[in-house]
């Protein structure tokens, strides 16, 4: 018999029934190509054993991963046949194909993404940051925006008297779309009142999301910054956010479907680049 | 650093 195992080994070896119960192996494998299963793959993904060992086959145009799987099985690529366009932003109209420039970097928060940085190819090459797929095997342990705002905060509580010691990842707002980035701590006495922690400590880690109640659209934070990301994975130029929630300075001054652009140029996606290599 | 001169006041 065949085992659904956590070691990518022990999913490939023969195991024999014993008479009176349990399993054992002699340390025969399974022919290459047979399917196998981990507990760490996912589902729809297909794994097979080589040389004894139950290896992933992904989907992967460019080449770059050890197994790849056969490209009949996988999604088309809707890129193919498509112009390249000379920004590294993405336009509604033009899409480009990208090269991963950097493994998937996450930093184990959630909700959040894993990022590359990606080059275009062809003859102007520029670069651009994507999402990526990260191996949550790779955390120690996952955090939640509450419990890094609060790792952070409860330092701060020891300098400032007035704070609470916990924080909180906070709604955008017009004067400040890119709010849910950063970091804020709650008042002792007041708890709805809240100061924002400043510089790059007070930044949530790139990667953490800050799509917050607008679940159409793929937001991370990059820098400070909240991005949205297009249909590619990589930023796109010009976002447009619904604010849900807004400061209570502003409330009576805005009704709830209040909209508000943010604009990213390629100057300010190769600092963000530079920034984060 | 923290900004305690701005407060931000959430529901």
């Amino acid at each position: 018999m065949q085992k659904v195992s956590a070691d990518p080994e022990e999913a490939c070896l023969v195991w024999c029934q014993k008479r009176n119960g349990g399993t054992k192996s002699r340390g025969w494998t399974f022919p290459d190509g047979t399917v196998c299963q981990t507990r760490r793959s996912r589902y729809g993904k297909s794994s097979y054993c080589i040389n004894g060992r139950c290896e992933d086959f992904i989907c992967d145009s460019y080449n770059e991963v050890a197994f790849i799987q056969m490209s009949e099985l996988c999604p088309a690529d809707r890129n193919d046949n498509e112009v390249t366009w000379r920004t590294g932003l993405r336009s509604r109209q033009n899409t480009i194909k990208w090269k991963s420039a950097s493994g998937c970097h996450f930093n184990c928060i959630s909700p959040g993404t894993g990022i590359r940085l990606v080059m275009s190819k062809g003859k102007y090459a520029k670069s651009s940051i994507q999402l990526c797929q990260p191996d949550q095997f790779g955390c120690g342990r996952i955090k939640s925006p509450f419990q890094h705002a609060s790792m952070i905060c409860g330092k701060y509580k020891e300098r400032v008297r007035r704070l609470s010691g916990l924080g909180m990842q906070i709604s955008p707002a017009v004067e400040d779309p890119d709010r849910p980035c950063r970091v804020a701590c709650q008042d002792e006495n007041i708890s709805h009142r809240f100061y924002l922690v400043n510089g790059e400590e007070g930044w949530f880690p790139f990667g953490t999301d800050c799509s917050r109640s607008t679940s159409d659209k793929k937001a991370y934070c990059i820098s400070g910054k909240c991005l949205e990301f297009g249909s590619d994975d990589t930023p796109v130029s010009e976002s447009e956010f619904t604010l849900p929630l807004l400061s209570r300075n502003k409330r009576s001054l805005h009704n709830n479907n209040t909209k508000i652009i943010t604009k990213l140029n390629q100057q300010q996606l190769e600092q963000i680049i530079h920034e984060l290599n | 650093d923290i900004d305690l001169n701005n407060p931000i006041h959430v529901d």
